[in-house]
């Protein structure tokens, strides 16, 4: 199931 | 935290590294435009808005941290610092933010996952990532002579970006499906920008000639 994109990333 | 991440985020610490030392030690700015790195100072400061607030890692805190000193002093050391200022050759870095930051923001309004204050500015931070670099660009071709460290920081920069792609489709295989289509196209945008300068990098390094970019 998709989900919304977790921001953890730089 | 996979191996093409990490060696992203090495590559672009590296590229900031290699722009402070240009301007630290040789006091020098010549040939880096001074509206990228604003554009830089802009997207680091709406993109972490949640530095404080959402904590993922010492690492992240850390690394966000720096990106958000360095860009910053480094706009500052080209407009403030009595001698690097005086090698910033203004007439020749003449692109004008206004046409990357508006159609970014009405971009970011229109297109994101979630309309909130905070989602909404990062990814206006995505988008005006994607194109940051293209003052820099411009620069760099009026630019007779590409001095050595500012070849290398552009250079540095695009592999950043190539690594995240890799860290990307390492990510898709390896974890739950999330939505990111978003950052997926930014950073492919962004990348390709890149494509120019790698080709004349890469001539220059084979022929072992001075990078130069054709008019």
């Amino acid at each position: 199931k998709k989900q919304p994109q977790p921001h953890d990333e730089l | 935290m996979n191996i093409f991440r990490l060696a992203g985020d090495m590559t672009h610490l590296f590229s900031v590294l290699v722009l402070l030392l240009k301007i630290h030690t040789i006091k020098s700015c010549a040939g880096i435009s001074l509206k990228t790195q604003e554009l830089y100072a802009l997207v680091f400061t709406t993109r972490y808005l949640d530095i404080f607030t959402d904590f993922i890692s010492l690492y992240n805190t850390v690394m966000k941290l720096i990106f958000l000193g360095s860009s910053f002093s480094i706009v500052w050391y080209i407009r403030r610092h009595k001698i690097v200022r005086r090698s910033y050759d203004k007439d020749q870095d003449t692109f004008r933010h206004y046409f990357l930051v508006i159609p970014c923001l009405v971009l970011a309004v229109f297109i994101n996952h979630k309309f909130t204050f905070k989602e909404v500015m990062w990814t206006f931070s995505l988008y005006l990532e994607a194109v940051a670099i293209l003052p820099q660009l411009v620069l760099l071709q009026r630019t007779r002579n590409i001095d050595n460290l500012t070849g290398q920081y552009v250079f540095l920069l695009g592999a950043y970006r190539a690594l995240y792609i890799l860290n990307w489709i390492y990510r898709h295989f390896t974890e739950p499906h999330y939505v990111h289509w978003i950052t997926w196209i930014a950073g492919v945008v962004q990348t390709l920008l890149y494509a120019d300068f790698f080709y004349y990098y890469f001539q220059s390094w084979k022929n072992n000639e001075k990078l130069q970019l054709p008019a």
